[in-house]
């Protein structure tokens, strides 16, 4: 069956996008066939595959809004066996107008249904917020990933954000289960980074990737080119990282 | 008379919070009396002053609300001249009760008419979005400070925050202007970095303040022990770097 997994955070700047886009690469590499649904407004996910402002039409608004099926919208990449759900300036409007509408919370996961035959993984990146388009993405989801940044404000927020998905599973969605917690710009240099480390595995147990990202400049560098780092600079460390990420994750079945 | 001064850029992770925490308090060195408002659902600037999330009454919610005056809510820190007025998990409800809300974009405005007698700077930290709260933020103030990180994600994000600055302008606020723009984890060795710059300077000209704010563990080391990093260590680079922010922001004033 297909795995739906929503990469989620709402502290800002913490390797979502960076997560949504080199997991999917990495996943798509072992030939998977994956789809990465873009429900950031910012866009970032988009632009880290190379598309465009301009190229991007109709995407993860029109499947909010009920305007269109996946299989209308997702869009091939560079990457073989991964397509592509942009997200354009309309998704910015779709927040508020979500508040107000009706099944507000079940809509992306009533546009994805489709995608669960033609998929082996759907991979969602989310916005820094626990607002509609998160909850709509972890609804959406049967997974979530975390993605931690080794930061003392970053870890300060992850008990808000353990209770909003215990609330998203209760009230929308029973299956929705933690795939895990990913270690993300892990310096082994500073003491911080490793005292959070140490903090979140003390919390987390095993719930926590053996895998951290560490923190490497190539793959900043890598949007600025329009791909993910797995193409961009494949032996670099923060590319191989994300595909030891990748086995993990492959290996990892949440109690289903 | 009293700068309201919104810290704002919804690319999550740029360091609003760092600088709103840490150029408050400079200010607040140089005998400015200072009001932080938290305007975040995460909270991390009420952390920042090391006020523990149990601490945490009356707040800016209830600023929004219209349940307490700026005067009843603003609290004592350990910064002499320095008072904050609090983010509480109430706050994350704030974000959907304003949607739908009359007068929801002056809320934060006309909570925060009193402190324009009581305080000559009024700094407020938003939210990683282009939401209501942020919306509020910009509505209330007078003066924008957009901190960037010298990221390609980051500087992809401008022109949507631009246009939303512009629209509230026309809207709601006609005052509004930009202070300025700061540059964050700055690290010359990366050349990353420098071409961010370069390209940040090309765009903004001269509202690019000369000061940029380095990478410098100490910074993020700061709110785990509760002090802004004037604080916690007030001879390291970051502290420094925001010591002379505080001084191009006292200098510079938008064309009133
Ligand atoms: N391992 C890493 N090493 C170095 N830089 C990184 C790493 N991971 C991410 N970055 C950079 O850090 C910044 C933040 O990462 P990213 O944008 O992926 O986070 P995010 O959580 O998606 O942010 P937002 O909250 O705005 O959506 C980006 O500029 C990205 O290129
Ligand atoms: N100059 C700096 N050097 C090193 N670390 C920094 C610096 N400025 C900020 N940081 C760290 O980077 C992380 C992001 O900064 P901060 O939380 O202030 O950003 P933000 O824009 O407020 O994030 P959010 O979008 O979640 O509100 C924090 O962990 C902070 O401690
Ligand atoms: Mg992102
Ligand atoms: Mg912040």
């Amino acid at each position: 069956g297909c795995r739906v997994i929503a990469i989620a955070n709402q502290k800002g700047g913490v390797g979502k996008t960076t997560t949504a886009v080199n997991l999917a690469t990495a996943l798509a590499a072992v030939n998977k066939k994956v789809l990465v649904v873009d429900a950031d407004p910012q866009g970032n996910a988009s632009t880290g595959f190379g598309v465009p402002r301009s190229k991007r039409g109709m995407g993860t608004y029109e499947l909010l809004a009920g305007e269109a099926r996946v299989s209308e919208v997702a869009e091939a990449t560079i990457i073989p066996n991964l397509s592509l759900v942009t997200s354009s300036t309309a998704l910015a409007g779709a927040e508020i107008e979500l508040v107000t509408a009706d099944h507000r919370e079940i809509r992306l996961r009533n546009g994805l249904n489709e995608s669960r035959e033609l998929y082996d993984y759907v991979i969602i990146d989310s916005p820094p917020s626990l607002n509609m388009l998160t909850i709509n993405s972890l609804v959406a989801a049967d997974e979530v990933l975390v993605p931690l940044q080794c930061e003392f404000y970053a870890l300060e927020g992850v008990s808000q954000l353990l209770r909003t998905i215990e609330k998203v599973k209760e009230l929308f969605n029973p299956n929705l289960e933690i795939l895990g917690v990913v270690l993300t710009m892990y310096d082994k240099r500073n003491s911080l980074s490793d005292s959070v480390a140490d903090d979140v595995r003390g919390f987390f147990g095993d719930k926590v990737f053996e895998t951290s990202i560490p923190r490497n400049v190539r793959v900043s560098e890598a949007p600025s080119h329009g791909k993910p780092v797995l193409v961009y600079d494949l032996r670099c460390p923060g590319a191989q990282a994300y595909l030891h990420l990748a086995k993990e994750v492959l290996m990892r079945r949440p109690e289903a």
